[in-house]
């Protein structure tokens, strides 16, 4: 099975 | 005071249309750059980035940088009531917590004007950076949109795979197995039904078809998509809007355990 990433875990917040 | 001229209504409603089942609250900034926004849906996986440069309006006024905040499906409903061939004004000021669409037909014998009330909306704006990208792949939308929609039907996952000669989408589910490849495709007549893969190194990544398929809504909007793509980082799928600016959206990749 895969891991459905959220973008926060690539971009952080302004 | 903000004030804004669109010579087609048209163009914002259907770039509303194109992400409103995405995100249904977004905020709007203005500045003398243009206008912008950015949001993420629900579930923070997918991102929509608009940008609409000032240059590209027929009037553009923004004294100051001002913010709206707008429930993006009460917006769609105030566009739909513009005529096919009307321009479009929008206009707001800090006074007051309305934002005023004006459309107005070509001869200029029907001026019909809609007040949008804005609201205060809390969002959490991501620093994306500006990153070289393993591969870039351009293509026809329609395309893009057919291959997304027919691996919809296959499986819940597609599967992208780019190399130097081709890209591949392959989905995979109870029925079976699809996989459609692309080939680089450049001596075409007119330069949006190119196929265009810039490969820096090979990339193989996973994403949510259901995502895919709701960017794939504004493939009115533009003839031709780019695809960009870096392994284990998510995907850019850019419509450029000729003449005013672009509807990006970013979905991050589902990554094996």
């Amino acid at each position: 099975s895969r891991n459905q990433w959220g973008l926060m875990d690539f971009y952080g917040c302004l | 005071m903000f004030e804004a001229q669109m010579a087609q209504a048209a163009l914002l409603k259907q770039i509303i249309e194109s992400i409103r089942e995405l995100i249904t609250e977004a905020t709007f900034e203005v500045s003398g750059t243009g206008m912008m926004l950015q949001a993420m849906d629900s579930s923070h996986v997918s991102l929509v980035a608009l940008n609409l440069r000032s240059d590209g309006f027929q009037l553009f006024r923004a004294d100051r940088p001002f913010s709206m905040g707008m429930n993006l499906n009460h917006m769609a409903k105030m566009l739909k009531c513009a005529g096919k061939d009307d321009t479009l004004t929008m206009r707001a000021d800090e006074a007051n917590d309305l934002v005023t669409f004006l459309f107005e037909s070509p001869g200029n014998e029907r001026l019909a004007e809609f007040e949008l009330k804005l609201m205060d909306i809390t969002s959490e704006n991501l620093g994306i950076p500006d990153a070289e990208y393993s591969a870039t792949v351009s293509m026809p939308s329609a395309e893009f949109q057919r291959i997304v929609k027919d691996l919809g039907s296959i499986g819940d996952t597609v599967e992208i795979t780019v190399t130097k000669d081709d890209v591949r989408f392959a989905a995979s589910g109870d029925i079976g197995n699809a996989t459609i490849k692309c080939r680089q495709l450049l001596d075409t007549e007119k330069p949006e039904d190119r196929t265009l893969i810039e490969m820096v190194e090979p990339v193989n990544l996973t994403f949510a078809l259901r995502y895919l398929i709701n960017f794939s809504k504004a493939t009115s909007l533009a003839p031709s998509v780019t695809i960009k793509l870096s392994t284990e980082m998510p995907v850019v799928v850019e419509y450029k809007l000729s003449d005013i600016g672009y509807v990006r959206f970013y979905l991050a990749p589902k990554i094996e355990d």
